[in-house]
Parts: structure tokens; sequence; C-alpha cells
């Protein structure tokens, strides 16, 4: 079970990621 | 909403007061049903409920205040002779119609409206409920389908449903490690688990030349995405 906070950083996260990645 | 209304249920009592009133004591033809600045508000705010309630999806609300405002619109102008004070004078049918118009449409907007649950989002929650909007163009290089669970789970910050939107994260992430493998052009299966596919990945990493700058630094935003994924594999 994850709280909205921890599924807002695993948001962020996820948007780090992808951003990162579109540089590939 | 809660304005409309009340304003409504106050000429209400107007139309009762200056028209069937005026008319049962035999007041002169000469007089008006309503001022002319108060039918144009009578106008606006029929026509305001009947947008409002088409919008809200709303099946009888809009009938009733159409009705009303049929009625109202067949309005004679008339202004007094000795006041010169502009006004409208209703028909005793259409009176009759628009009054129950407005009595009618309290009733049915507070009878639709009761079956309706309404949510309000905090302006700093709005940006998660847009999700795509946080991602602009970054996400057009992955599958159609992480874009639309990346929309979903921004829906379910919004709604404070925290796992929901972790799920759909999860396959977003999904789809996006399958659009790595297509970026590298590697034969890899990205149906595989998570663990062939990084071992995929590592070894598209370690066969990149690193000859020159350019290439080393490429090289090393794939090791950096190898490392991403694996925190992500064993979250």
């Amino acid at each position: 079970t994850y709280t909205t906070e921890e599924a807002k950083q695993v948001f962020d996260s996820t948007r780090a990621f992808v951003r990162e990645l579109a540089t590939l | 909403l809660a304005a409309s209304l009340g304003w409504i249920a106050s000429v209400h009592e107007d139309i009762k007061l200056f028209g069937i009133f005026a008319k049962e004591i035999g007041v002169s033809d000469d007089r008006f049903s309503i001022i002319e600045e108060e039918y144009y508000k009578l106008i606006g705010s029929l026509e305001y409920m009947i947008t409002l309630s088409e919008t809200l999806r709303l099946n009888v609300t809009p009938e009733v205040a159409k009705d009303g405002l049929n009625a109202a619109k067949r309005a004679i102008f008339a202004s007094d002779r000795e006041s010169g004070i502009r006004g409208v004078r209703f028909n005793i049918l259409d009176l009759g119609i628009l009054r129950s118009s407005l009595r009618d449409i309290v009733m049915a907007i507070e009878k639709e409206l009761r079956g309706r649950r309404s949510y309000s989002l905090e302006p700093a929650i709005l940006p998660y409920y847009d999700a795509l909007g946080m991602f602009s163009e970054t996400l057009d290089k992955f599958p159609a389908s992480s874009r639309e669970d990346i929309e979903h789970a921004g829906k379910c910050i919004a709604f404070g449903e925290g796992t929901a939107a972790v799920f759909h994260l999860m396959r977003a992430m999904e789809a996006i490690v399958s659009g790595i493998v297509a970026l590298g052009g590697l034969s890899a299966n990205p149906d595989k688990e998570w663990g062939k596919l990084l071992s995929d990945i590592g070894r598209h990493t370690e066969s990149l030349p690193q000859s020159n700058p350019q290439e080393k630094a490429l090289r090393n935003r794939w090791s950096a995405c190898h490392k991403n994924l694996y925190h992500v594999k064993q979250a």
C-alpha cells in the first residue's frame, strides 16, 4: 500500500527518469 | 448556482406581487408585471440555468428552465405613462407557466443534484490531474500505453489513490522499458522479466564504443539508465 505522498515521489522519479531517457 | 437560485426565488415573489396580486385587485392593465431591468435579469438567469444544468448533464432542470424562458420571451414591453418606468407584461397563461417553471427549477435541481457527488481539487494537486502536461514532449518517444498509464497515475494521485497510482506507474515503466529496448535496437524480448532485460541492457551498454567524448557520454547515459532501472526493479 502506498500513500499519496509516496505515489507522488514515485511519479516524480518516473518523470525524472523519462526526461533522462529521452536524451538517449 | 446558489446565488442564481436565491435570485430566482426572490423574483418569484416579485412576480406574485406585481403580477397576479396586482391583477387580482384589479389594477389597470397599463401596469406591468416586472420592470425591464428585472426582466433581463430573469432572462439571463434562466439562460444561465439552462447552460449550467446542461453542462452538469441534468435531464429535467434544463427542460423546466426552457419552459420558463419561452414563456418569459413572449412578454410584451410596456412603459408606465406617469413614471416613465419601462417594464414587461406577461399574459396570464405565460405568467402561470413562468411561475411554475421558477418553482419547479428549484425542486428539479435539488432532486437531480441530490444523486450527485462532486469533488474539488486543490490548485497544488491540479498538475497531477493533468499529468501529461508535467511530461511535455519527452513521452513521445515511448509507447502510447505508457502515456495512458501516466495520465491515470496522475489522476489517482489527485484523488488520493496512492496504491493505484503506483500500479499505473509500474505499468507505464514496463512500457517504457520496452521503449528502451527498441531505442537501443536490442534484440531482447520486452516481455521478459526485468532481470533478463537488465542483463540485455547491461550487455548493450558494455558493447558501446568509447573512443571519443560523444561516445563516452552516450555510454554513460546508458549506464545511468541501467542503474535507474535496477533501482526501480528492486523497489
